[in-house]
């Protein structure tokens, strides 16, 4: 397989170029903002940036080698992890703000207008302060995002099928080239061994935390709509009802 | 057929090359 072969330099550089472009909300922002119109613009540009993380996916090298099924699932389970990584990333030198898009910034104390929202911008702000102290570099942050991808779905059951088993195998060979890239691009920042093998384990415990923070979302979103406060369509709500129906 | 069917524009948008840009 091509991406047992490529070297983690090669693998960054693949996946540097698979960035997605910047998105805009481009919407007229009535501010102060109510509750609908605040769920309404976060949930506008979620379904935006989801069209445009399907197509970054399949650029990861390997990814469109898996099986169908397992590249559904990886998605599924991983995108609002992937949203809220890319959200920190562009928040990381704006402290207690949140830039959802460069058209849509918001502060902590904005989220008040929705109930249950404040606790989760909150955590989101956590997260972005520490990755601000790591001094996260933009080649850790494309393979921390790959990571979150390639590890959101760990399957319980065994492979049945052999196109089950070889893409589980993939599976587990495009983890090791990811982590093989997060490894190399530490090691270019002139860090001891030991800072190295730190700085490792710290990015890699983030992950944990972006995981809750995303349930948590996810948790929210899905009430938000119950109660009718936000209308979800399109490719987020088909995202949304698979993850909570999984979830149930 | 069920998992297509469940995650139709995931699955299309999966399966296609159609720019991301112009379906969106």
């Amino acid at each position: 397989n091509h991406q047992s072969t490529m070297s983690p330099e090669e693998f960054i550089s693949r996946i540097m170029e698979a960035e997605p472009p910047e998105i805009y909300l481009m919407e007229d922002l009535k501010k102060p903002f109510t509750e609908a119109s605040m769920m309404m613009s976060l949930t506008n540009l979620a379904d935006k940036e989801l069209v445009l993380m399907i197509s970054w996916a399949k650029k990861i090298p390997g990814f469109v080698e898996l099986s169908l099924a397992d590249q559904i699932h990886l998605l599924k389970c991983c995108w609002l992890e992937i949203l809220m990584l890319g959200l920190m990333w562009r928040s990381v030198d704006h402290p207690g703000k949140l830039i959802f898009s460069p058209d849509f910034k918001l502060s902590r104390e904005e989220g008040q207008c929705v109930e249950g929202i404040m606790e989760i911008f909150d955590m989101l702000l956590a997260a972005t302060s520490r990755f601000r102290e790591l001094k996260l570099q933009r080649e850790e942050y494309v393979c921390l995002k790959a990571m979150i991808l390639l590890n959101s779905n760990l399957s319980t059951s065994s492979p049945q099928t052999t196109e089950e088993l070889e893409s589980r195998n993939k599976l587990l060979r495009l983890l090791d080239s990811v982590i093989d890239a997060l490894v190399w691009a530490i090691s270019k920042l002139g860090l001891s061994t030991q800072q190295q093998t730190l700085r490792l384990g710290h990015l890699a415990m983030l992950l944990s935390h972006i995981r809750h923070v995303s349930n948590k979302g996810m948790d929210h979103l899905s009430n938000m709509k119950r109660k009718n406060v936000v209308l979800v369509y399109n490719l987020l709500l088909e995202m949304l009802d698979a993850n909570t129906s999984s979830s149930s | 057929t069920s998992l297509k069917e469940k995650h139709k524009i995931l699955h299309q948008l999966l399966q296609n090359s159609t720019s991301p840009v112009d379906l969106a």
